[in-house]
């Protein structure tokens, strides 16, 4: 109930494939929540072309845990744009 | 756009410009992060456009009311839509009846298809708004390409979930745009560049080490100082000006004098009838006439044309006394305020008409003189030419940079006020497929249809060469040689925090003789001397990099302008230019010093042959001021004779650093 959108990011990505990519975000996440199929339920975004991270429903003490991650250059919870 | 790309001298009818020199843009995909597209609209028909560009790599998403084989076509050759991070963060459901929108790329507020248009939509001839601003509506680029990736809802205010933004720019980096425009923002106070939630800054950071720049909205925050958003220095930032055309609106008084207002009245004629200003009988303090707050008990409304006064710059107290006046039975607002630069029409061709404090009390003075003082307000007709003064638009961001005030932020202006362009039948103010709109998100499409002309002219230009080159050859006045103002309170002469370089100027900057590059080395650069620590850079940038033992200085990055915002000893800051004109050029700096402020540039003359092509100068800055200043401002400028390359310095002398001068 306490989850909220984070996006983990982590940089220019170091693989070409990006289901590669993809799969080590999942792996990532799945260390922390516990297992493959939270990680599938929480994962919003995997971003994977340009840069490397993801966006995911996360509580506060899991991004905690995300930020701890080596490659993670930082969480942050997600927030709103406007037209302008 | 039915005048605002003639304005900027992209007129297709001119024998020789940008325009024609790079095929009006064919082969660069222009990508936008926007409300959607309304695909329908005649400005992205297809007709005389060649095969999809080969680098194109992207796709056309079908969704609700979209049918991506049907809608798209060789103009709008992309469109995606990103809902999950807007979901994710909504505890309720999207609820599409309430709030009306499509489940695909389908703009509903009309502002994605707006911006669309500006930055690369096709001719359409004989558009207006109500007979409005009559003319070809077009892109600035009409035979570029669009992709659309629709990152808002329709929430108020249009909605833009960071989620769904980054992974917009994820995408758009692996489809093969060549610019990306996006005209959104967020609340200040702002968040810093690479360690925090500024995701527009970080998706734009990888785009532009790509080699795609990233045009974006200076936001809609002025005209207060220290207002500008999307400040990152790898970003090109837009600030908004008025164009020479207006919509003059005839107030004539029972006396006969004759005033012209401003608005989008495209109603009948209303006839000699009654004008009232709403006041308070005996000591009752409060005043009546206030716009936003109008008190009607003891004023004949039913009938009447009232008078109103604001201080407020916006259209909030214009929809607020049109309400009032209407439901007392008025058949006419006239508005007494500061400028605000969006004009708009009222519902149901309400004539709504905004004049001017002045003028406003020259109305005054004639209802408190005459025993029953009468109006006439007539329809608006389109004014355009030499009579219309170029402003930067009150609400158009402020510099300076608050995050990084030596970074001069904005960079560039362009129109973006009553700008005509396509968009969605939704959109409340829409007539016969077109509409009238004003803000930075108008200008920054101007400005990515320019790059898009650039990216066509100089295929192997970086982001920072073309920011460099729109930069350097703006013009500091109208295109007539005219001031440029800047609306405020009171109204100014602009300077680089109101335009940055200036108002842009197309024609020049597709020949700007000199530019100052800038890659990756150089943002790095940036990110050390700003205080970022190497591990988050080096994963930012995906190798392995340490800044110099000596911290960099951040007034050396090869930008080009020079904003020293703390003065006290003297300074010496490098820049290097390469050439990009003929080869063996010479330039020689000419130094326009603010006040009391002593500049020297060393070399002072700059030899470039077949070998030498970029070269190294150093700027020593002093003061003579001898107390805290605000800000001076000059320019350095190289020439040789053909070229004019111009730098805008913008200094501040603090005797006292870090010092709130509050007194």
């Amino acid at each position: 109930a306490n989850s909220k959108v984070h996006i983990v990011y982590m940089g220019e990505k170091h693989h070409h494939d990006p289901e590669v990519v993809t799969s080590l975000h999942h792996d990532m996440l799945a260390s922390v929540l516990g297992s493959k199929e939270a990680a599938y339920d929480s994962m919003v975004y995997s971003y994977k072309h340009g840069f490397s991270g993801f966006a995911a429903k996360v509580t506060e003490s899991q991004a905690q845990k995300i930020a701890e991650l080596p490659g993670v250059i930082r969480v942050m919870p997600s927030h709103f744009y406007s037209l302008q | 756009t039915t005048r605002s790309w003639d304005y900027l001298g992209l007129s297709p009818s001119s024998p020789t410009n940008l325009l024609h020199d790079t095929n009006l843009g064919d082969g660069i995909v222009i990508g936008l992060l926007d409300t959607g597209i309304w695909p329908e609209s005649k400005v992205f028909n297809d007709e005389g456009l060649g095969p999809i560009p080969n680098q194109w790599k992207g796709q056309c998403v079908s969704g609700e009311s979209f049918n991506a084989s049907a809608d798209c076509n060789k103009k709008l050759i992309g469109a995606k839509w990103y809902i999950d991070g807007f979901l994710a963060e909504n505890k309720q459901p999207f609820n599409t009846t309430d709030s009306p929108d499509f489940l695909s790329p389908r703009d509903v507020f009309g502002h994605g298809t707006h911006t669309s248009t500006i930055a690369g939509g096709s001719f359409v001839y004989n558009a207006s708004y109500r007979g409005l601003g009559l003319g070809s509506v077009r892109g600035g680029a009409p035979r570029a390409r669009l992709a659309m990736y629709k990152v808002c809802w329709n929430v108020p205010r249009g909605q833009c979930s960071s989620a769904d933004i980054l992974k917009a720019f994820d995408d758009a980096i692996h489809d093969g745009v060549d610019v990306i425009s996006v005209s959104l923002g967020t609340q200040l106070p702002l968040f810093s560049e690479v360690d925090d939630r500024d995701t527009i800054s970080i998706g734009s950071f990888h785009a532009v080490a790509k080699g795609i720049p990233v045009v974006c909205g200076a936001a809609n925050e002025g005209p207060s100082a220290y207002t500008v958003e999307n400040t990152a220095p790898w970003i090109l930032t837009v600030a908004a000006t008025t164009i020479d055309r207006s919509f003059p609106t005839p107030i004539t008084l029972g006396n006969n004098l004759t005033i012209l207002g401003q608005a989008i009245f495209a109603g009948k004629e209303v006839g000699f009838t009654g004008l009232v200003y709403p006041e308070n009988p005996g000591l009752i303090p409060s005043l009546a006439g206030v716009c936003e707050s109008l008190l009607l008990n003891n004023t004949p409304v039913a009938g009447n044309v009232v008078l109103c006064f604001t201080t407020v710059a916006s259209r909030t107290p214009v929809a607020t006394a049109v309400s009032s006046v209407r439901a007392a039975g008025g058949v006419g607002v006239i508005v007494a305020k500061s400028p605000g630069d969006v004009l708009g029409p009222c519902s149901n061709e309400f004539p709504c008409i905004e004049v001017d404090y002045e003028l406003g009390t020259q109305i005054l003075f004639y209802i408190r003189s005459t025993r029953s003082p009468t109006v006439k307000l007539s329809p608006s007709a389109t004014l355009v030419g030499k009579p219309i003064s170029t402003k930067v638009a009150t609400f158009s961001s402020r510099g300076p940079n608050s995050i990084a005030p030596a970074i001069l932020k904005p960079d560039i202006a362009a129109p973006g006020v009553s700008i005509l362009a396509g968009s969605s039948p939704y959109d409340s103010f829409m007539d016969g497929g077109f509409a009238l709109h004003s803000g930075t998100s108008m200008a920054t499409p101007h400005v990515s249809g320019i790059v898009a002309l650039l990216k066509a002219l100089h295929s192997n230009w970086s982001p920072a060469a073309i920011r460099s080159a729109l930069v350097t050859t703006a013009w500091k006045t109208d295109p007539f040689g005219e001031p440029i103002f800047a609306e405020g309170s009171p109204q100014k002469v602009a300077n680089p925090f109101d335009y940055g370089g200036g108002l842009v100027n197309p024609n020049k900057a597709a020949d700007p003789g000199l530019i100052y590059d800038m890659g990756t080395e150089d943002y790095i650069k940036y990110l050390c001397a700003v205080g970022y620590n190497t591990s988050a850079i080096s994963q930012l940038v995906g190798q392995t990099t340490a800044c110099s033992m000596v911290k960099p200085s951040v007034l050396d990055v090869n930008l080009p302008s020079i904003t020293i915002p703390n003065l006290r000893e003297n300074i010496t800051l490098t820049r290097s230019v390469t050439n990009v004109g003929p080869v063996n050029s010479v330039y020689k700096a000419n130094i326009d010093p603010p006040p009391g402020i002593s500049v020297a540039v060393r070399p002072e003359t700059l030899v470039f042959n077949s070998t030498i092509k970029t070269i190294s100068f150093t700027v020593a800055v002093s003061t003579t001021h001898q107390v805290n200043t605000g800000y001076y401002f000059g320019s350095l400028t190289w020439t040789d004779g053909e070229h004019l390359v111009t730098s805008p310095i913008s200094v501040r002398t603090q005797i006292i650093q870090y010092y709130t001068d509050g007194n």
